[in-house]
């Protein structure tokens, strides 16, 4: 998290709030329940308590406004620039904007004013701009469900203004993940039309042969349709479908979309009732078969024929001698199976039938 | 070389993106030192987005500046 130069912060804990006017995108009430919902974030949090005007000059003047606005910081049409915020101070400090050009709803289909606003009112109570990808004050727009704040935005309020003394049982968002984190394990891997995506809580790092860094993004900033937890995915080719799974539910996404009809049961493919969960999912490019690996046992299903394979489940251990564990993920490289688990990955030689080499499970992050 | 347009419409939106939000000085300072100017500022945006620190105008680092934003400097005042 970051403050502003010299911790900018309003010196009493009653702040007071006025909104101008109103778009004509949403009712005045919604309007009014997103920045009150707003507003109640950060003092969910603080000792920080907010008092609505409707007259007079308030703390922090709420307004809708399209390219130059009166402030000498013009907006710019739709998309780009969504709002800005003045840090806490007399006169404009605080002052909070929004830019009429864009389309502002209660939901994901275009921009949300409740997640924008509470962004935007952390910079009038503060708070600058965060680096981490997961917090509320990161300052690219992403559309999220659930309680906005992550610790990264908790413990920078906090910093300013103390915690709440009677504090509401609120659960942030854990920051993200980071990539060189020794201990670092994998939800998923799959591969995606050359490029590699492997899946760690509530974020996706991208990797692509030409891009040297891996791009760490939020899962619903691409796919808003499938959860936060992914367990396992795999990529079928032939077809130009990644298939995800979480919990006893499974998706198909064609890139950005997600295929008709699904979600779908993961017992659709044949899994037995019983198997709640899908740990990992490899597809065999040589075979055509996919593996699903579940606890101690692993499936293969024939993705040619939609049916899975007799003689099934069997036994990890046995089929992938020096496997003796549970697997988080699988990938399938050139006739070598990797296998992750925890903070380690295995790298499997079908012809030899043997782990063939050891090494950290974020060494393919360029840890 | 001319740039080919689209290459200058890049151009001139990483400098509109970087004098908003990383305080590029604005206005014709010399060709050799706003080109100085202009590839630290944007090893100081790729270094805020966790991008590779390169100082270039890459895909990564276009593609974060066309995404929809705060209207707030990353840094400073």
């Amino acid at each position: 998290y970051n403050h502003f130069p010299r911790n900018l912060k309003w010196q009493n804990n009653e702040v007071t709030f006025r909104i101008l006017n109103y778009t004509p995108d949403l009712k005045k009430t919604d309007v009014d329940r997103a920045v009150r919902n707003a507003l109640n974030v950060w003092s969910d949090v603080t000792p920080l308590t907010f008092k609505k005007l409707h007259q007079g000059n308030a703390d922090i003047m709420i307004s809708f406004g399209s390219k130059e606005h009166g402030d000498y910081n013009p907006f710019d049409g739709p998309n780009g620039l969504l709002a800005h915020a003045y840090p806490p101070g007399q006169g404009i400090g605080g002052d909070t904007h929004f830019d009429e050009d864009e389309h502002w709803t209660k939901d994901s289909s275009a921009y949300n004013l409740f997640i924008v606003a509470a962004h935007e009112l952390g910079h009038a109570l503060g708070m600058s701009h965060s680096a981490d990808p997961g917090a509320l004050m990161y300052p690219v727009y992403s559309y999220t469900t659930g309680y906005p704040l992550a610790e990264d935005d908790i413990e920078g309020i906090q910093a300013l203004y103390g915690p709440n003394p009677n504090p509401r049982k609120v659960k942030p968002k854990p920051d993200a993940p980071n990539k060189c984190d020794p201990m670092l394990s994998f939800d998923a891997v799959t591969e995606l039309r050359g490029e590699t995506i492997i899946f760690k809580d509530r974020f996706y790092w991208r990797l692509h042969p030409q891009m040297p860094e891996p791009e760490q993004t939020l899962i619903k900033s691409t796919w808003p349709s499938i959860p936060n937890k992914v367990d396992a995915a795999y990529e079928n080719p032939e077809k130009d479908v990644v298939m995800i799974f979480s919990g006893i539910r499974m998706w198909a996404l064609n890139g950005y979309n997600l295929v008709d009809g699904y979600p779908k049961y993961i017992h659709k493919l044949g899994l037995p009732k019983k198997i709640r969960k899908i740990d990992a999912s490899v597809y065999i490019r040589d075979t055509g078969k996919t593996l699903l690996f579940t606890d101690e046992d692993y499936w293969s299903y024939d993705e040619a024929t939609g049916t899975m394979d007799s003689g099934y489940p069997r036994s990890i251990e046995e089929d992938f001698p020096g496997m003796d564990d549970e697997i988080d993920a699988a990938s399938y490289h050139y006739g070598y199976l990797y296998f992750f688990h925890e903070h380690m990955q295995y790298e499997y030689s079908y012809t030899s039938r043997k782990v063939i080499r050891i090494m950290r499970t974020n060494s393919i992050l360029n840890c | 070389v001319p740039l080919p347009s689209e290459d200058k419409d890049d151009l001139l939106l990483a400098e509109k993106y970087l004098r908003r939000f990383y305080g590029l000085p604005a206005g014709l300072q010399g060709r050799q030192r706003s080109s100085v100017a202009f590839q630290s500022k944007i090893k100081e945006m790729q270094k805020f987005f966790k991008l590779k620190v390169t100082g270039n105008l890459d895909d990564n680092t276009l593609d974060l500046m066309k995404q929809a934003r705060c209207g707030v400097p990353d840094i400073g005042e």
